[in-house]
């Protein structure tokens, strides 16, 4: 396989911080 | 709502002069005003007390409070550089500003090298690159066999473990990173660049505030 370890990770939604600009 | 001077409300706990985060940061002075805006809009989701509590950095992440994961503990631990549990002001200005795109890739590798390290070592372990791999399949649709993951994290360590010791430093770390750019992918928030225009009615605020100063 060509995955990399690393980029596997970085599909976490734990990495996404858009989330943080949202409208609440 | 309107026309409210920010500089007669009142000041969440641990709040720190905006000019002084713009001169340590990728922000300008107008930008940490209206981080300020976000920063008390989240800190006051579930504990009105002025502070991110991990629960509230969740709930903003993913609308959900009581959601774990591994990856969101980690980014919130860094931010929380006094390690009291909560995110200061200046903690959230000072650790946002590496994700701005105008930030140094210095801070972004190395920001990035921390948020692996989970037992803070000083190096990415084998175990721990098994471990995070691991809590990204459970936490999605990915369905990879042990043998599958024993062979990507065992690549993956032999193109970055330059020098074979079982364990990635800060230099290797950094050197993998210039051959796979796209792992910084996640260190850049493109809101951050325009971050004034998401928060319009701070900039009305922020009119009467620059007027009085």
């Amino acid at each position: 396989t060509n995955l990399n370890a690393f980029d596997i990770i970085s599909l976490s939604a734990g990495f996404d911080l858009s989330g943080l600009f949202e409208e609440k | 709502m309107g026309c409210i001077s920010t500089k007669h409300t009142k000041q969440t706990p641990g709040y720190e002069d905006p000019k002084v985060l713009a001169s340590e940061t990728a922000f300008t002075v107008s930008e940490v005003e209206a981080l300020y805006e976000l920063y008390k809009k989240l800190s006051f989701l579930i504990i009105k007390d002025g502070l991110i509590h991990k629960e509230e950095f969740q709930l903003a992440l993913f609308r959900n409070s009581e959601k774990q994961n591994l990856f969101a503990d980690r980014v919130f631990d860094l931010f929380d550089v006094k390690h009291n549990g909560v995110i200061e002001f200046g903690e959230f200005v000072r650790s946002l500003s590496i994700f701005h795109p105008d930030a140094p890739e210095e801070d972004k590798i190395a920001f990035a090298f921390r948020l692996y390290d989970l037992r803070q070592t000083g190096y990415i372990e084998r175990e721990e690159l098994k471990e995070m791999v691991m809590a990204l399949l459970n936490e999605s649709d990915l369905r990879l066999s042990d043998e599958v993951v024993e062979q990507i994290v065992d690549k993956t360590f032999g193109q970055a473990d330059s020098k074979g010791d079982g364990r990635i430093d800060l230099d290797e770390w950094k050197e993998f990173v210039k051959k796979n750019p796209s792992l910084l992918r996640n260190m850049t928030l493109p809101y951050l660049k325009d971050i004034t225009m998401a928060f319009p009615s701070f900039v009305m605020k922020s009119e009467v505030s620059d007027e009085d100063m």
